[in-house]
């Protein structure tokens, strides 16, 4: 899964 | 970060700059949607918001401000300091067709209830449709300057590399945004048709084109 806090994309 | 991301982040660029370079220096917003780019605006800002709260990368920090400031420009130069020539009469897209399905949608499905990431699906959901009133003041006049389709071209092949940077990801780190990926589709799905006529007219050497 992914860490909501981390959106790394633009 | 891959080829396919810095493709499609360079596209996304070169698309923001053909804009504002083209309003700059023909000294005119004609053909263009204030609307479309004020949504543009709206969607930065609301996705940028965690440039106050954490650092990704100098790259990422660095993109966020240029794409601000630039969208802010563009914004500007429509409503400030070109409004003479923005042509309001043909951007008639009703914008709350957009904005209150999209706000409900983000309160709906998000990765978690909170203001930070409602407002980062916001900007996801706003995004892929923001072009719309766009594509429709060039359906309402029937054409548009070749400019402005390189600028759409530009546009949606920054989509069109995002997927592929999505597909890249799943496979090489397990990594699926469904929110980013769902959105991403259904927006590089409204360039599908445009691309097709950029392809068979624009380059083509006709200049203009027309959208049936």
């Amino acid at each position: 899964g992914m860490r909501v806090d981390d959106h790394d994309e633009l | 970060m891959n080829i396919f991301r810095l493709a499609g982040d360079m596209s996304h660029l070169v698309a923001i700059l053909i804009l504002l370079l083209k309003i700059w220096r023909s000294r005119s917003c004609a053909g263009i949607s204030g609307k479309s780019q004020v949504l543009f605006a709206l969607v930065f800002t609301t996705r940028y918001l965690d440039l106050f709260t954490s650092f990704i990368s100098a790259y990422n920090t660095v993109m966020k401000v240029v794409f601000l400031a630039l969208s802010y420009a563009t914004v500007y130069l429509i409503y400030m300091r070109f409004r003479n020539s923005y042509d309001s009469e043909n951007d008639t897209f009703r914008v709350e067709f957009l904005l209150v399905p999209v706000i409900g949608l983000s309160f709906l499905e998000n990765y978690s209830f909170t203001p930070m990431e409602i407002l980062w699906t916001f900007s996801i959901f706003l995004e892929s449709v923001a072009i719309m009133p766009q594509l429709f003041m060039i359906t309402k006049t029937g054409e548009a300057e070749s400019i402005t389709n390189h600028y759409l071209f530009f546009l949606g092949l920054y989509r069109a590399l995002y997927i592929v940077n999505w597909v890249w990801r799943y496979h090489t780190e397990g990594f699926f945004d469904q929110i980013a990926v769902v959105s991403g589709v259904v927006q590089t799905i409204f360039y599908c048709d445009f691309f097709y006529l950029y392809v068979t007219r624009v380059l083509r050497g006709r200049g203009k084109m027309s959208l049936p």
